[in-house]
């Protein structure tokens, strides 16, 4: 349609622009509450000393996301849809005036919290990091298929409640392996910093 | 709009005509793996012997739902949206004709698994429950207003998880209390049944 034609077109500028800038940029989707801002919490403190990282956090409303994350000492602005579920490329233009992007060699997006519209909206991400948390149950590849068929990594959060649940990893990673099977994926725990070795390590080994 | 015009146009025919066969029906919404299914499964089979329920089942892909449904044995029928975020009353009138309404005194319609969409398209129904999981946090009422707002009950379910996170009771309460004070609100679990003698109640109570 017009409207995501439209997207795309201005995703693409935003795409090489952060390129010419040799910034990596990830746009973080999940459920409302599968983790996205605790794992950024936890992940940004952790980067080497010279990676520098920024941060675009994307809500109906409040700013309580990009609170969270400007705690970590990181450049953190906040966009608010009024009541749009995805965040889009012209939302992202916006935020980046207000990030100074000299320096910086991350830039992650958190989405709102959505396992449905945002896959359908390009930001000019480098790739797409997707939060599944396991109190979700193992269906959702399959019940939820346009956002994980275009991951590179799904993050499996909640790792430390899965002995709570009827999770069965074998199920998750065979159903992702029919719709999505070069997406890395990956265990881990936000609370209490399970896997996140790991992860930082996927995270630098990707920087640009 | 007038896609939005259009829908609840259709939908008070839906609501008018469920009114004549003197049916309660319940708009189930809530996030992605919050136990939307889970409630009604062990739900259903706890209803009164001459309470006779249906379900109409949505989601993107998939008919597990209805599957999981149909075995407590009531009339269950799957809508699969084809990538839309969200039941409208279009669907869920072609979704009727696949229904055997008389000896039916209530119909339960479990929305897409989103907590934004599914706000912006009434389906006819009597009334709305939300249903926020513990363990997505205690912020969900601000942060998608919407969906909180138009609740009749709000099922904090995955009670029994409760001692895992930093949910607090009264925090969500209190942000309950700002936008839908009206709202009953019910601590819940799925997996053990705390707090279904009162959900039983509370359905059963207002039977038409
Ligand atoms: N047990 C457990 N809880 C977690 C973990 N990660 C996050 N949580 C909890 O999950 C809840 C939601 O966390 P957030 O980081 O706010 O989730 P989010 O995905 O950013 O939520 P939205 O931005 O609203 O979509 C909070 O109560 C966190 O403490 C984890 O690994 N284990
Ligand atoms: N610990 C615990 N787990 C629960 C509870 N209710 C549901 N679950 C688990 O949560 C996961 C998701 O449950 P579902 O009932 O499929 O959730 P849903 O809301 O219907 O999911 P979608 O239809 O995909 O949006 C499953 O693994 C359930 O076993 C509960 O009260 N406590
Ligand atoms: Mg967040
Ligand atoms: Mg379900
Ligand atoms: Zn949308
Ligand atoms: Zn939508």
């Amino acid at each position: 349609s017009d409207i995501l034609k439209a997207n795309d077109l201005l995703a693409q500028d935003i795409k090489e622009m952060l390129k010419k800038k040799q910034i990596v940029s990830w746009n973080i989707m999940g459920s409302p509450g599968s983790g996205k801002t605790s794992i950024l919490e936890r992940l940004i403190p952790m980067l080497p000393g010279d990676v520098k990282a920024a941060v675009i956090e994307g809500d109906l409303a409040t700013s309580r996301d990009a609170e969270r994350i400007a705690k970590t000492g990181v450049q953190s602005t906040q966009i608010n849809t009024q009541g749009a579920c995805h965040l889009d490329a012209a939302m992202v233009r916006t935020a980046l005036e207000k990030i100074d992007l000299d320096d910086i060699s991350i830039l992650f997006i958190e989405n709102v919290g959505n396992l449905i519209c945002p896959a359908g909206f390009s930001l000019g991400e480098t790739g797409r990091i997707i939060v599944s948390s396991i109190t979700e149950g193992d269906d959702k590849p399959e019940k939820y298929p346009s956002m994980f068929k275009n991951a590179h990594v799904v993050l499996l959060n909640k790792i430390d409640l899965k002995s709570q649940t009827n999770f069965r990893i074998d199920n998750f990673t065979r159903e992702m392996k029919k719709i999505n099977p070069q997406a890395d994926i990956m265990q881990i725990s936000a609370t209490n910093g399970s896997g996140f070795t790991e992860l930082v390590n996927w995270v630098v080994g990707r920087l640009l």
